[in-house]
């Protein structure tokens, strides 16, 4: 049969595939998920831009079938689509919580994710604890941290003693069966951080700026000078109904005494991309409120040993 | 023409689906 080539951008690792013209986004989306070992599949998913907006290969639909570029290799990027309630409880594999470390950790490096300085310092010497191991002041000696790129640009301020706070954090915060070490570690960056919203930034009839979240929880309103706390939050259970015509996007509260909320985006693509974060999102909270399935069960029990 | 301009998610409806 024939086939195009695609390259694939994992968080730490690019490849090659041999793609069939009639392969869905499924088929791609399978095949890396087996090269890479991951069976927490549900999390993740297969990422391109188009005109400076981001979209996801859709599993049914051809892969040729999407609004990219087919200059080959067509490239994706393989990264998380949707984060945890609970990362210590829902990330079981390692294979899955490196991932999400990595990803989340280039986020809160490149200010994607606002991370408040006392935390980035926090994780700053996790990430360095699970790279390093524990603080042996006979190994790790003064500087050998210098070439990491480990905190926020923000933060790496020369007003702002960042070093210090590692160095007093390493030995004496990060020592083993204390704190953060062990499995579950690596993760937490996700909760500590923004929590994993994926941010865009709509306005309101009065034109004025907004930022949504679309979380685990939610659906989250933000004014952009507070990006830690919503000034109004729409948990799963108290929405109605999610949609858009055109730049318009609509939440209905299912409380009929409170308002419904409108606003303007962008772009129509912007409004797809939030529904489609919304289903996805809504999709894994009712997931979790239901038994684990056999396999997640199965998977959990290794973890255990 | 092909863009669909419109999108729709009844998030209680999922629920009730669920459930059933």
């Amino acid at each position: 049969p024939k086939t195009f080539t695609v390259r694939i951008v994992t968080m730490d690792a690019e490849m090659e595939f041999n793609c069939e013209m009639k392969w869905k986004g499924k088929d791609l989306f399978d095949l890396v998920c087996r090269t890479l070992g991951l069976r927490e599949t549900w999390f993740f998913g297969l990422q391109y831009t188009i005109k400076d907006t981001v979209a996801w290969l859709k599993t049914d639909k051809k892969v040729l079938d999407h609004d990219v570029s087919k200059e080959e290799p067509v490239t994706f990027h393989f990264l998380a689509k949707f984060y945890p309630e609970n990362a210590e409880e829902e990330l079981v594999q390692e294979i899955t919580q490196h991932l999400f470390f990595l990803q989340v950790k280039k986020q809160i490096l490149d200010e994607k994710i606002y991370c408040p300085p006392e935390a980035s310092v926090l994780l700053a010497s996790y990430a360095v604890q699970a790279k390093y191991g524990d603080y042996d002041p006979s190994v790790h000696k003064r500087g050998f941290l210098a070439q990491e790129e480990l905190l926020p640009k923000r933060v790496r301020h020369p007003m702002f003693p960042v070093w210090g706070g590692i160095a007093t954090e390493g030995p004496e915060g990060i020592t083993e069966g204390r704190g953060p070490a062990g499995r579950g570690r690596k993760p937490r960056a996700s909760a500590a951080a923004d929590g994993g919203r994926s941010l865009s930034n709509p306005q309101n009839k009065k034109g004025t700026e907004l930022l949504l979240g679309v979380d685990a929880l939610g659906l989250h309103i933000y004014d952009p000078e507070n990006r830690l706390t919503p000034k109004i939050s729409f948990p799963w259970n108290e929405i109605r109904n999610i949609s858009y015509s055109d730049k318009e996007f609509t939440i209905k509260p299912l409380d009929k005494k409170i308002d419904v909320f409108k606003f303007n985006s962008s772009k129509l693509r912007v409004n797809k991309l939030i529904l489609q974060l919304c289903i996805g999102n809504h999709d894994l909270f009712m997931r979790r409120r239901k038994a684990d399935s056999l396999e997640v069960q199965q998977m959990k029990a290794q973890a255990r040993e | 023409w092909h863009q669909r301009r419109r999108g729709n998610y009844g998030v209680q409806a999922a629920w009730r689906r669920l459930r059933r």
